[in-house]
């Protein structure tokens, strides 16, 4: 619910002039997510694993989580995804902990890292801020999810 | 710093004493067209020079990385019931890294674009032509984060944007005198393959118990699952799965209350 504050806040002229924004005056009032872009969305991919590969011929560092409660883009959907690129596995599957309790599970793969987070919706460090605070940490320094 | 330093958030309205820096305001993407993307950074709260920037990207398509990235997820404040104030978040993201929230394409949250017919044409191609010029002329804006270790990442829909802003960043970077230092990306229940992410949800909802079996047969047998656009056979299972079994739950997390 807590996007509704959010229309308020940022709607507020005072709020508006401290962040520098809508100095033009948009004709249309602040708004968390635009009904216009998303219906007249006119070009997207069909698939984003072929720029995975890419990414990872270039040695990029990916990690991909999901919160294992969101029925919208939910974890099935991610692995069943993932399964496509075919990946070596690296370190094998195992619960990562959070303050001493099972944060989710994870797996590490040749290029790529994926983690659930237990018990996060679809927002993950809304519904579950420490762990994915720990997900940030391990995902910045380049270590695997702690086992303990 | 002009440039910066006319971008410097000195205090929002009903927020706590804070020790970092923050800054915010508008990059011109296009001239023609008078496109402009709305950018918020809230540095670390210590040694900012040593941190890395990390960019965070909201997805609808169409949505707003301040009104969910920076207020409700990753970023330093919470805005109260209200709408009065702001409160810390006790486990924002910026204790460790420099957090760069950004509005793309134009017509989300504050960015925009003079040319009304923009927000009737976009796509992923422009977001990320658009997002990756952004961060260039940024960059000339913050020239103390040229060589900074950058990481994008960011949900959802986004799960389309991070990835492409990535190539993108690796085109630029091959014909560039001044790469962009990108690092990484990470993702969070992002779309990623139209069939497998279709797949995916049906199989979660029947293995969640939240469909029956008749219905989950029905949409395994009927939907094509390839489809950009839906049937209509198939788009009434997809609505008779929700209104009828689903029931009155909140689908972006299955056990929390919804919000009425």
């Amino acid at each position: 619910c807590t996007e509704k504050y959010a229309e308020k806040y940022y709607n507020r002229p005072d709020v508006q002039k401290a962040l520098h924004a809508n100095a033009t005056k948009i004709p249309y009032k602040w708004t968390a997510c635009s009904d216009i872009l998303n219906r007249n969305w006119n070009d997207t991919e069909a698939s984003i694993l072929p720029i995975y590969r890419q990414l990872m011929a270039a040695r990029l560092r990916i990690w991909v989580f999901s919160g294992d409660v969101d029925s919208v883009v939910p974890v099935t959907a991610t692995r069943y995804s993932l399964e496509q690129l075919k990946l070596q596995v690296k370190i094998p599957w195992y619960p990562w902990y959070v303050k001493k309790q099972v944060g989710g599970w994870t797996e590490v793969y040749e290029g790529l890292t994926f983690a659930t987070v237990r018990g996060a919706g679809h927002e993950v460090p809304l519904f579950k801020p420490r762990a994915a605070l720990e997900l940030f940490t391990s995902f910045l320094r380049g270590n695997p999810l702690p086992k303990s | 710093g002009g440039d910066e330093e006319r971008d410097r958030i000195v205090g929002l309205p009903g927020q706590p004493k804070v020790t970092f820096n923050q800054f915010s305001g508008y990059v011109t993407v296009n001239e023609v067209a008078g496109r402009a993307l709305f950018y918020w950074l809230t540095e670390a709260v210590s040694n900012p020079l040593s941190k890395p920037l990390v960019v965070w990207l909201n997805g609808g398509p169409g949505c707003s990385s301040i009104a969910y990235g920076a207020s409700e997820e990753i970023g330093p404040f919470r805005i109260n019931s209200s709408a009065s104030g702001l409160h810390l978040n006790k486990f924002s993201w910026n204790r460790i890294a420099n957090l760069l929230f950004l509005e793309t394409p134009a017509g989300v949250g504050f960015s925009y674009s003079n040319k009304s017919s923009d927000l009737f044409d976009t796509g992923d191609r422009r977001t990320a032509k658009d997002s990756l010029k952004f961060l260039v002329r940024w960059m000339d804006r913050f020239p103390r984060y040229k060589q900074r270790e950058i990481y994008i990442t960011g949900e959802s829909y986004a799960g389309h944007y991070v990835p492409q802003l990535a190539r993108e960043i690796l085109t630029y970077n091959a014909n560039s005198k001044h790469p962009l230092n990108l690092k990484g990306i990470m993702v969070g229940n992002a779309v990623t393959d139209n069939y497998y992410d279709n797949l995916g949800t049906v199989m979660y909802w029947w293995s969640h118990a939240m469909i029956s079996d008749k219905t989950y047969h029905q949409l395994m047998n009927i939907c094509d699952f390839h489809r950009q656009k839906n049937s209509e056979e198939c788009e009434s299972l997809y609505s008779y799965a929700m209104d009828r079994e689903f029931g009155n739950i909140d689908q972006y997390n299955i056990y929390a209350p919804p919000c009425n």
